[in-house]
């Protein structure tokens, strides 16, 4: 189970930074590990810098880059293990239109092993989908389907 | 081993059968507030075997029961399916597609089907193990986890790192 | 004090309804107090139902509702006591284009006796807006303003 | 009494002076994620008395002092200046204009001032009692505190409640 854990979590640290300089073009991102000298006690920190700033701890990110972090942590995890499928429920709502972008494109990039269910009211993300689901209430309180084609 | 299709009835706000073709890419999930988005995600999350009434949003799980609305009765079951195609044999079952069903009657009774056929969900969660699928994976994201994966509070981030080995 | 309070109480309650519903167009809204019967001990319940549904709780409420209903209670309270300004980072991001533009219609109104500072990345509230400031980092890590007449 | 403008110089990711001019109506900020909009919300927090690191997203209160970057050094100051119209009279002071300033220096050593003369935080707070403006006042709100004004913890919508009493 421990060269299992070392073995993956090497594999997120690469996974994060990867993904990190890509969503925000640059800047250094890092997982460390502290508190113990072995991995399955220690706590383990994240540390994100955008380009040419000059940040230490990720409590002073703002709301977007917070997004934007947590996003390519998680994509990180899945460049070790993909998710069958993932469901993402508004989480492009604090990104500001460049970031969306960059988000979708990444998307598209992971769709190819991952199955996504995006939940979202930013036109440009739904421009980006394969398929889209409308769900309204004609009839308040009952929901369906419309299923909009959108190719 | 891919989701194929989700079926509603009966669970929140959809007293009418839907089905969601889950096919393969980004599939978008799009409407005005609160006419039901989010609930799909539920639905997802309860068939998995979800137990936590605060994630579904919840006070009891019989709120998961179509409640009624001005116009119509209140139902009597939730039902919901995750249909997967298993072609590549991924899942250690021998059929080509598996379909997981939860039930829940408002009597307070509820039952897990796999192929149409009462199981426990011990052997749901056992057909998933390894595959990064569950109620609890790192799968389902929304904005208030943002805060929590980047939180002071580590014990969540560890659960991610060691779920993933 | 007390009778302060429930003066202020009263005020609050008619207020809530009032912008509920207009923000709502219909639906059922009610400030309750439980638990005890002396006002300045009572627990202050809220209850808010949108147009033909059967709901009870706010917890079933959706993202975009919740939104919708906090700030119902935020303006209801500037009806009894006008704050001389008010900023508001983003809330307008979990609503539809709907939403947004009724919200953006009730800032206008009551922009009369408060001053508001809002921060957005949705196009529909820049429109609405009597003056925008951008901020921008030409530098990474400096923030400059960038005055963009609107009128 | 209205909000005339907001002067900030050395706070956070400001390292040089800027004036936002209020006016009546509704002011929009906007701009790229992380290019410091929330970070004149925190100003104004700052510059009313607000204590809390935490509310300010810092460690230390010396994290609101611009920290420098990749190509400029750190300064060793933050200042921050709201000057108001008091043409009404509202504020129990005979000037047409009222100032408030808060600074900090690196040293730990921090200020406030009215009308550039040195006073306490307390005569600050005694100036805008009664007006429904405070560092913790119901008047600058964002998503998370939605969940807040809306939860099981009644506590906070006490507060709400009796500061507008
Ligand atoms: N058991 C139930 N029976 C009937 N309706 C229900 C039930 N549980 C929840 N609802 C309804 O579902 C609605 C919330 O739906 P949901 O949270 O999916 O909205 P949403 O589409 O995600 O909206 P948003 O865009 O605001 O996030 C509530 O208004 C509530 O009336
Ligand atoms: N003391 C400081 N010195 C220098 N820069 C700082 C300091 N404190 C915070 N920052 C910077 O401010 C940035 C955050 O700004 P802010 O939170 O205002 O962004 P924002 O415009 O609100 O973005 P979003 O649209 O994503 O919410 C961080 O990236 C951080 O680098
Ligand atoms: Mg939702
Ligand atoms: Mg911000």
């Amino acid at each position: 189970a421990r060269a299992m854990f070392l073995e993956t979590l090497e594999g997120i640290k690469k996974g994060f930074v990867q993904i990190f300089q890509r969503l925000f073009i640059g800047g250094e991102a890092e997982i460390r590990l502290s508190g113990s000298e072995d991995p399955l006690e220690a706590e383990i920190d994240i540390l994100a810098t955008p380009e040419g700033k000059s940040m230490k701890s990720i409590t002073l990110l703002s709301g977007g880059e917070k997004t934007l972090t947590a996003t390519a942590l998680l994509f990180g995890i899945y460049l070790v293990k993909p998710a069958p499928f993932c469901v993402l429920d508004e989480i492009d709502a604090p990104l500001d239109d460049a970031n969306v972008q960059r988000f979708c494109k990444m998307l598209k990039d992971f769709s190819v092993s991952t199955q996504f269910m995006v939940i979202t009211h930013n036109k440009r993300t739904m421009e980006a989908a394969d398929r889209l689901y409308g769900v309204t209430m004609e009839q308040p309180g009952i929901s369906k389907l419309v299923s909009v084609k959108f190719d | 081993m891919y989701l194929s299709r989700l079926e509603i009835f009966g669970f929140k706000s959809f007293p009418q059968k839907i089905t969601i073709e889950a096919g393969s890419g980004v599939t978008a999930i799009v409407g005005p507030n609160g006419c039901g988005k989010t609930n799909v995600v539920d639905a997802i999350r309860w068939c998995l075997g979800e137990q936590s009434t605060k994630t579904l949003r919840s006070e009891k799980m019989e709120d998961v029961i179509f409640n009624g609305t001005k116009g119509e009765k209140p139902l009597s079951m939730a039902e919901v399916s995750l249909i997967f195609s298993n072609e590549d044999g991924q899942l250690a079952v021998e059929y080509n597609e598996v379909s997981i069903t939860r039930r829940l009657f408002r009597s307070g009774e509820s039952e897990y089907l796999m192929n149409n056929r009462t199981c426990r969900l011990k052997d749901i969660t056992d057909l998933f193990l390894n595959t990064g699928l569950g109620a609890d994976s790192y799968s389902m994201i929304e904005p208030k986890m943002i805060e929590t994966i980047l939180s002071e509070d580590r014990t969540i981030r560890r659960s991610l790192f060691e779920e993933a080995a």
